[in-house]
């Protein structure tokens, strides 16, 4: 599966 | 991190600074919307529990420390602090902005990237601070005395997410053409919920008279 995209924002 | 990005996360930090400056050098918070600040809280608690399992650079870190700290801070001065709960104009803020977690809530169950609890809240915290700012918005045309800080305040967290739209077009083109749907449809309504203020604040700058939302 696709990794998670992680929330690299604020 | 593009330049638009660091300048929208220097905006909201700067936003929430002139607030802490205004509420700790005045020692009041009249014009400003506690249930506001509630909703910022529950948007940082939301979306930064990835805090201690995801790290993604110190900055990151550090700047997700302060906005729930800074939060946390500003609601406890207007609920305990002697001096500064006085001031604060209860029967004005009365937006019930308890719809608006539930409706946020609501919205993260049917829309998110994945159905996991920590998407569900990083969708439901995406959704709410694009209307947080509604109870402010109302109390500030209630008020008709608008103190400085306080327009200041409002100007910088609206200008915020507006610099977060151009980070995410610039992203969009440079990062190959993810979409990213939740934030920008949210960040487009949240920036579109400021238009009439920032409208106002222009002309109340460009007249130089005192800003004075039309109720």
């Amino acid at each position: 599966i696709d990794k998670v995209r992680a929330h690299d924002e604020l | 991190m593009n330049a638009f990005r660091f300048l929208g996360d220097m905006t909201h930090l700067f936003s929430v600074l002139v607030l802490l400056l205004k509420i700790y050098a005045t020692k009041s918070c009249s014009g400003v919307s506690r249930k506001t600040q509630e909703l910022y809280m529950v948007v940082f608690v939301a979306r930064y529990m990835d805090l201690f399992t995801d790290y993604i650079s110190l900055y990151n870190s550090v700047m997700k420390v302060v906005f729930i700290t800074s939060s946390a801070a500003i609601v406890w001065c207007m609920r305990r602090h002697p001096q500064v709960r006085r001031t604060y104009d209860r029967d004005q803020d009365t937006f019930r902005h308890v719809v608006l977690v539930a409706a946020s809530f609501v919205l993260a169950l049917i829309f998110n990237e994945r159905f996991t609890f920590r998407e569900i809240c990083w969708a439901f915290s995406i959704y709410l601070e694009a209307v947080a700012i509604l109870p402010q918005l109302v109390l500030l045309q209630r008020s008709r005395n608008v103190d400085n800080l306080t327009g200041q305040y409002v100007l910088f967290l609206g200008a915020y997410r507006a610099f977060y739209i151009l980070n995410w077009i610039y992203r969009y083109f440079t990062e190959g053409h993810t979409s990213r749907w939740i934030p920008w449809i949210a960040g487009l309504v949240q920036t579109a919920l400021y238009a009439d203020f920032f409208y106002y604040y222009f002309l109340s700058w460009k007249n130089n008279v005192k800003l004075e939302l039309p109720a």
